[in-house]
């Protein structure tokens, strides 16, 4: 466990926690997309089916608990929750998410490290986790304005996997047989996601103005 | 031989 990793977990359990004080502080959830939180959910659960079959440590058990548990209650809450279920917008939510799961599972068939179930699924879940922050950023690009909370939670969701990236190239240079060319080519290709997302956050921080995503 | 290093990370 090197800091950048340690960091990259930090950022992205802030990410989870700053979305559900969000919706249940102000038992709203408008500005999310329940399509990003839906995909991120099973991310989690095709990426942690080795929860009870391999334990590597406290801290590994634990933040996985959390990430799905989070994930869960947050597509329950938007779509279940009385008060919160009122402020999700789904005539704006209209990315097809679905024509995400499909490519990226048949990606996951064809380049994987070992053809197993495990390995499948774990494999889909990256490539999931790579696109699935796009209905999100399509619901912000249409909603335009953007709350100070849900800016802030796509901002550490996108730093989280950048931190990672520092954490593998880190691994790379210190253990030996450290390659893992899948993880890092998805986990590059969802920071550059975030890239322009990114440019815009830092412009609204730097000028002190509130975050506007050009049409 | 080289065992399958096990996903430690998140």
């Amino acid at each position: 466990m090197n800091i950048f990793r340690l960091a990259g977990d930090m950022t992205h359990l802030a990410s989870v926690l700053v979305l559900l004080l969000k919706i249940h502080t102000i038992k709203s959830c408008a500005g999310i997309s329940l399509k990003t939180q839906e995909l991120y959910a099973l991310v989690f659960a095709t990426r942690y089916l080795d929860l009870f079959t391999d334990y590597i440590s406290l801290y590994n058990t634990l933040m996985k608990l959390i990430f799905l548990v989070s994930s869960f209650s947050i597509v329950w809450y938007i779509r279940h929750h009385k008060i919160v279920r009122r402020s999700y917008d789904k005539d704006q939510d209209t990315f097809r998410h679905y024509f995400l799961v499909l490519p990226c599972f048949l990606l996951a068939l064809v380049i994987n490290e070992k053809f197993t179930v495990k390995e499948i699924m774990w494999t889909f879940s990256l490539y999931l986790e790579a696109v699935a922050i796009l209905p999100q950023l399509v619901l912000l690009q249409r909603t335009r304005n953007i709350d100070n909370l849900t800016g802030q939670y796509v901002f550490l969701l996108g730093a989280y996997r950048s931190l990672y990236i520092l954490n593998w190239i880190y691994r790379y240079f210190t253990e030996p047989h450290y390659v893992h060319w899948i993880t890092w080519i998805s986990g590059l290709v969802q920071t550059l996601l975030y890239a322009d997302f990114f440019y815009y956050y830092f412009q609204s921080w730097k000028n002190n103005v509130k975050l506007e995503l050009p049409a | 031989y080289q065992t399958q290093p096990v996903k430690d990370e998140l």
